[in-house]
């Protein structure tokens, strides 16, 4: 079936299945951190994260079909967004703490140790606060994760050519269902009609704040790469680059 | 090839 086909209860129940796996860092941790090895703990789960996040896009219904160069530019521009708002989720009921993988929690005070991260564990963490004071369900959470991604590209291309123009149209059906996907969702928590349109608002709002952070969690790796506190690979590099070049 | 293009363009298991 395809997206614009699909009910938004259909739509949703094809993210929720796409959604990836549980991740375990799997390194034994050195207590006390240093701010090398913080850093490359945080890097490594990253770059672990992302290869997931790649299989994950794929499974949305009507990624595949857009055209690979906007596959390609989408990823590129929010992946640490993503891996951030999955960060909020699996934080939500940890008051204080950043819950980045099971084997890996971090309180806002181990930030200490890396320069400059503090200032970002505390954005992720009033950003998480805010998805707890809004009571932010499952549903939801996957309906922002599919927006970040199919949104995050949308005001920097001009398409040119008829390809491009194609894609761009089957990039705003797709952002579509994903919006009547989240309305649904929405809709299904026994609000008023005016409480689901500030749901609506408050939830989405949220978003620029994850940009926010993300730019400037963006701006903190590439330091820490450039000062070689941590050694960036891989696809982790491949995806940063795209961001610094 | 780059890494991200070889994961998008693999066929899923």
């Amino acid at each position: 079936v395809h997206h614009s086909a699909m009910s938004p209860e259909e739509f949703i129940s094809r993210i929720m299945e796409a959604e990836p796996p549980e991740i375990y860092l799997m390194e034994d941790m050195n207590k006390p951190f240093t701010e090398s090895s913080m850093m490359m703990s945080l890097t490594n789960l990253a770059d672990k994260e992302l290869v997931l996040m790649i299989s994950w896009a794929k499974k949305i219904p009507g990624f595949v079909e857009l055209s690979l160069a906007d596959q390609i530019h989408l990823l590129k521009c929010c992946w640490l967004e993503i891996l951030m708002l999955g960060l909020m989720w699996r934080s939500v009921d940890h008051p204080g703490k950043l819950i980045f993988s099971p084997d890996f929690k971090l309180n806002r005070e181990e930030g200490q140790c890396v320069e400059g991260i503090m200032e970002i564990f505390d954005m992720l963490l009033a950003a998480t606060s805010r998805f707890r004071e809004l009571k932010l369900q499952r549903e939801e959470y996957v309906c922002l994760k599919a927006m970040i991604l199919l949104n995050s590209y949308l005001c920097t291309n001009s398409p040119e050519t008829a390809e491009e123009l194609e894609s761009r149209n089957k990039l705003l059906r797709l952002l579509d269902s994903v919006i009547d996907a989240l309305v649904w969702a929405i809709s299904k928590l026994g609000l008023t009609t005016q409480q689901q349109t500030l749901r609506l608002g408050h939830l989405t709002m949220l978003l620029s704040h994850i940009r926010h952070v993300s730019n400037k969690g963006m701006d903190h790796l590439s330091t820490m790469k450039r000062k070689n506190v941590v050694l960036v690979y891989d696809l982790l590099l491949e995806m940063l680059d795209a961001n610094t070049t | 090839h780059t890494k991200l293009l070889q994961l998008l363009t693999t066929k899923p298991e």
